[in-house]
């Protein structure tokens, strides 16, 4: 099944 | 002051109609070249990216940037009471209090106008950077929704393989698996819109959530075709075009295998 990311990794502009 | 009038009124509800399951509310940001938005559902697992340039306005002016925030779900029902044949017409002022749309019927003996209130929503910053994708799928609409749909039934994450031999969907679940191969058709005699097309500079495969997918079809009536970018360890983006418009995308994050 494998575990869900978040996009905050990807595209949130910290 | 921002206005914008759209000649086919009908699409502003595909619009609407292809995001209301994802987020409940936006920003809509107006500015000189277009209308715009980017947002993700509270899960953050999904990214909405839709433009509607000012070109594809029958007539748009916006001194400057507003950012407009909606609730989603009023502004749908509001629009549910446009005809889709109708002319619709945006308004607000430059610090928006609320806003006004405006519906004129085809033949004009009919024209209704409606304010919403506009809310404050602290986006998230967001920065979807512009990415080339190493695998690129273009495939008629329909058949993606209908695939998806298929998939869903059988498991919950579908596995996207994407080889120059073509695009490869697999999902297991208690029933068993199922895997279907889409492969590139160049030399069929189908119309452009029928055709699938693989452009690949590298093998990719991920898998991702078959629910979110799903919601994303919402956007089919839109385009006669969808577009899917991958990268590897990169959200897929699920890209339908506006014809002389702009585009609604969606962005989804991969599962990683445990």
């Amino acid at each position: 099944e494998g575990s869900q990311e978040t996009l905050d990794f990807y595209f949130l502009d910290v | 002051m921002f206005e914008a009038r759209l000649l086919q009124g009908g699409l502003l509800k595909k619009v609407l109609d292809s995001i209301k399951d994802i987020i409940t509310e936006g920003n809509f940001d107006c500015s000189p070249n277009g209308l715009s938005l980017q947002a993700m559902d509270s899960s953050h697992v999904s990214l909405i990216d839709i433009l509607l340039e000012s070109e594809g306005f029958e007539h748009y002016r916006c001194d400057r940037n507003i950012p407009m925030g909606l609730n989603i779900t009023n502004l749908v029902k509001m629009i549910k009471c446009a005809g889709s044949e109708d002319i619709v017409t945006i308004k607000c002022e430059d610090k928006p209090d609320n806003v006004t749309f405006l519906f004129e019927s085809k033949d004009n003996d009919k024209i209704s106008d409606f304010e919403m209130k506009t809310m404050t929503i602290d986006d998230e910053h967001l920065l979807v950077p512009d990415q080339t994708y190493t695998a690129v799928v273009k495939m008629p609409s329909a058949e993606f929704q209908r695939l998806c749909r298929d998939m869903a039934a059988i498991g919950d994450t579908v596995n996207i393989s994407v080889t120059k031999e073509g695009v490869r969907f697999s999902t297991t679940g208690d029933m068993g698996t199922a895997n279907i191969t889409v492969r590139p058709n160049p030399s069929g005699d189908q119309k452009e819109e029928e055709r699938t097309e693989v452009q690949i500079t590298e093998p990719v495969s991920a898998g991702f959530a078959l629910r979110y997918l799903n919601s994303f079809t919402k956007a089919t009536p839109l385009s006669p075709t969808v577009t899917l970018g991958m990268v590897p360890n990169l959200p897929i983006v699920v890209e339908y075009k506006i014809a002389d418009m702009g585009h609604v995308r969606y962005y989804l994050a991969p599962k990683i295998e445990d």
